[in-house]
């Protein structure tokens, strides 16, 4: 006789009970509650025949795959059990009680008296194994229970691993470090990693892998769950998985792609990569007369750039033009952009006219060329020069004539006043 | 200028003379700087109606009613290095009263600079107040004793006079004497500036740089070299900011 039960709880007794049970009898209840609870069965009354292993009258408690209790007599012996105060709890969701007797009871046995209820699942705690707790965070609730993951995680279609979106990194440097997200802590579970170098088209990148190199690898087959994958072009490198990192990789080649993935399962500190891309080289470069270069490269290489300048005074001449700087770059096959130019001394030209005064050149040859000198002065006796300045001027090496006080500008000449060629006698007392 | 002697040609190169197209001089003027001249205020205000005192623009002389002439020292015969110019801006002083000849002061810009030489030179603004009894210079081409107009530049000495010495010479003419003025000449009369001098420079020498600055501009006077009317000339040295505003001239 079965009887199924789906309440959250309830009560089930012993045939006649709380009169003795009759002989030969056999009922079953089966209890199924909802998913995410179990049943908590305890016995109110329990009073059976005794018998060695319970091999006559008996309460079996059992789930669809284990036997979790076997009760009989009216006292826990060494061969025999009663619930007592116990608590019977189910695994799963399922529970069954078997109440059986046999067909002789030398006295009468009141039975028993059981409650049961569902007990919710405290699935959080309760899940160790791997497969199936929270990758980051468990949340329980009565009857069931969801996962979370930190920020910047995603929570996976299995609804309990955390991925990480980390798929269209650019790269566009020409060098540069990348690792697996969180390195060097372990790498997220169920993601697709995608790095992209890119590159002008004449460079070359290499990589090589650094300090650690740890993805789940598995003992016979090739990188089955995590792995890295290098492609250039039609080459592609890898997968590579397990603790041994890989060669140096010289793609020849301006644009990589790096494919990183990760399944549900693992702790693995995933890697760590540095890539360089160099071009065709230049030939050397002789600094100008007068000027420098820098940087200064003992090589050169497809892009790198070079900044021409003259030494103070001096300016540097291109094509007739007169510029402070001039850059050349180190172009893709190998030759620069510009031939180096050269450095001309910086030269003032006439300088400006003076009112009411004139200009005296230091040298012979009137130069006006870097650090010559000219004197302005004032018309005298009838013009001075304001503020007394020297009226010295040097050619700076910014093509300007300059004065110590007044800079780049002209002196002025105020007349002079009150000072008369043609003197009076004194004035009387 | 009454009891005069002859000015030395050269020894007062700043002085400008305003002279009507036709050549007729009317008043005296000091060259500042290169571009300005500073006169008397009256000079450049010729009322239609004597009587009426207020200040009309249209009794103002424009640029193209007078020129000035620097260089000279004859009064009517030509100079060899006189300077003819012309006048780009009329500026009367904003405080100007035609009645009581307060701030008598007028800044003429000219259109070019004249050519400095040794008979054409600015003179100094004062760099500090005038004390009584410093002798100052006054010089025009105005009239001497009976009326007569001189040939040629003259000028008198005479010394400062104590402003209330003066205040109260004038308090019985009911004329008052204000602090933009300051007075010269000499207790018992004599030496004066009289009519044609007006806008000309009182004028004394730094005993320090040996420069000569400007004390004054001839302004007004009961009559001419008369005993207890003192000239009153209009002081500069309280209207230095005016001037260098205007004109932005420094010494």
């Amino acid at each position: 006789h079965t009887v199924e039960l789906n309440e959250m709880f309830g009560q089930i007794q012993s045939p006649g009970y709380p009169d003795s049970y009759p002989s030969d009898s056999e009922v079953t209840w089966n209890i199924t509650v909802p998913e995410g609870f179990r049943i908590k069965l305890y016995f109110m009354h329990f009073n059976l025949e005794s018998s060695y292993l319970c091999e006559y009258d008996y309460v079996k408690v059992e789930t669809e795959d284990q036997v979790l209790a076997t009760f009989c007599g009216r006292e826990t012996t060494d061969t025999e059990q009663t619930p007592g105060q116990e608590v019977v709890l189910s695994p799963g969701s399922f529970m069954s009680v078997t109440f059986r007797s046999d067909f002789s009871n030398e006295e009468r046995f009141t039975g028993f008296d059981a409650h049961y209820m569902a007990v919710d699942v405290d699935e959080c705690k309760e899940r160790e194994d791997e497969e199936l707790s929270c990758d980051h965070y468990c949340h329980n609730y009565i009857g069931g229970y969801y996962c979370s993951c930190r920020f910047g995680y995603i929570l996976h279609t299995d609804n309990r691993t955390c991925r990480v979106e980390c798929s269209g990194n650019l790269f566009t440097q020409r060098t540069g470090t990348i690792t697996s997200p969180d390195y060097p802590n372990p790498y997220p579970k169920s993601s697709e990693c995608s790095y992209t170098i890119d590159l002008e088209e004449g460079f070359m990148v290499s990589l090589q892998f650094e300090d650690i190199f740890d993805i789940e690898d598995h003992p016979e087959v090739t990188c089955p769950y995590d792995y890295i994958k290098i492609k250039a072009g039609p080459k592609v490198w890898g997968p590579f998985c397990g603790e041994t990192s890989p060669e140096p990789i010289s793609t020849q080649s301006h644009s990589v792609q790096i494919l990183f993935r990760s399944d549900n399962s693992g702790e693995n500190r995933g890697w760590r990569l540095s890539y360089r891309a160099a071009g065709n080289e230049c030939p050397k470069l002789q600094p100008p007369l007068f000027g420098k270069i820098e940087p200064s490269q003992a090589v050169y290489s497809f892009k790198d750039q070079a900044l021409i300048s003259c030494d103070t005074g001096y300016k540097v001449l291109k094509d007739s033009e007169i510029m402070d700087t001039f850059q050349i770059e180190c172009l893709k096959d190998g030759t620069w952009s510009n031939k180096i130019p050269t450095c001309k001394i910086v030269d003032c030209g006439v300088p400006a006219g003076l009112k009411h005064g004139l200009v005296t050149f230091s040298t012979r040859n009137n130069l006006t060329t870097y650090k010559s000198e000219i004197r302005y002065s004032c018309q005298q006796p009838y013009y001075k020069m304001l503020h007394n300045v020297t009226g010295i001027y040097t050619c700076s090496a910014h093509g300007a004539w300059t004065n110590e006080v007044l800079k780049r500008s002209l002196p002025t000449c105020l007349p002079v006043c009150g000072l008369p060629k043609f003197s009076r006698k004194q004035i009387s007392r | 200028i009454f009891n005069g002697r002859p000015a030395q040609k050269g020894t007062t190169p700043w002085i400008a003379m305003l002279s009507h197209l036709n050549g007729q001089p009317f008043c005296g003027g000091s060259l500042l700087g290169t571009n300005w001249v500073l006169t008397a205020a009256h000079c450049l205000h010729h009322p239609l109606d004597p009587e009426d005192p207020t200040l009309h623009s249209s009794d103002l002389l424009g640029p193209s009613d007078f020129k000035i002439v620097m260089g000279k020292h004859w009064r009517r015969r030509s100079d060899e290095d006189e300077q003819h110019l012309s006048v780009r801006r009329v500026v009367l002083h904003p405080s100007y009263n035609p009645s009581t000849f307060e701030n008598d002061l007028g800044l003429v810009e000219l259109s070019e600079s004249p050519r400095l030489n040794e008979f054409v030179m600015p003179i100094c603004l004062p760099e500090h107040p005038s004390t009584e009894g410093t002798m100052v210079i006054v010089s025009g081409w105005g009239k001497q004793f009976l009326q007569r107009l001189p040939e040629n530049l003259m000028e008198i000495e005479i010394p400062i006079v104590n402003y209330d010495t003066c205040q109260e010479a004038y308090a019985p003419l009911k004329k008052k004497v204000t602090k933009d003025m300051i007075c010269a000449g000499e207790k018992e009369g004599g030496k004066d500036a009289c009519a044609g001098d007006s806008g000309g420079p009182m004028m004394t020498k730094d005993q320090e740089t040996n420069q000569w600055y400007l004390v004054g501009v001839v302004s007004w006077g009961e009559d001419c070299g008369k005993k207890d009317r003192y000239g009153v000339y209009s002081y500069i040295y309280p209207n230095k900011d005016w001037i260098q505003r205007v004109s932005g001239v420094r010494n």
